[in-house]
């Protein structure tokens, strides 16, 4: 259902930013879609930062997926 | 809270970076 669309989704979403298909998204990574993207390399690397819940420099899936649910479903309204 | 502020921002940033991947995503099929 819903579940495994929004799953397709992220891991859509997920392989625009690991483009060398590692299974991971390094900070350059992450940097080059300022190119494709209308976000500053600045923006990006604070995305980055929100989403590497560990901080050891590498995004996951799990991550990734983790991030763009709380952007769906957890965003707060004041 | 400075982390409360933080957070907030980046929520921002966020919100903007998947609604960037959204649009991309229907914009170029």
């Amino acid at each position: 259902g819903g579940h495994t669309a929004l799953l397709g989704k992220t891991q859509d979403f997920f392989q625009i930013c690991d483009t060398e298909g590692k299974g991971f998204v390094t900070r350059r990574d992450m940097q080059r879609l300022c190119e494709e993207l209308p976000l500053s390399s600045e923006d990006l690397e604070d995305v980055f930062d929100s989403l590497d819940a560990d901080g050891n420099g590498y995004l996951t899936l799990e991550e990734f997926s983790s991030g763009f649910s709380e952007f769906l479903f957890g965003r707060r309204i004041s | 809270d400075p982390n409360m502020k933080g957070a907030a921002a980046n929520e921002g940033v966020l919100a903007n970076f998947f609604n960037s991947l959204l649009s991309k995503k229907t914009g170029s099929p």
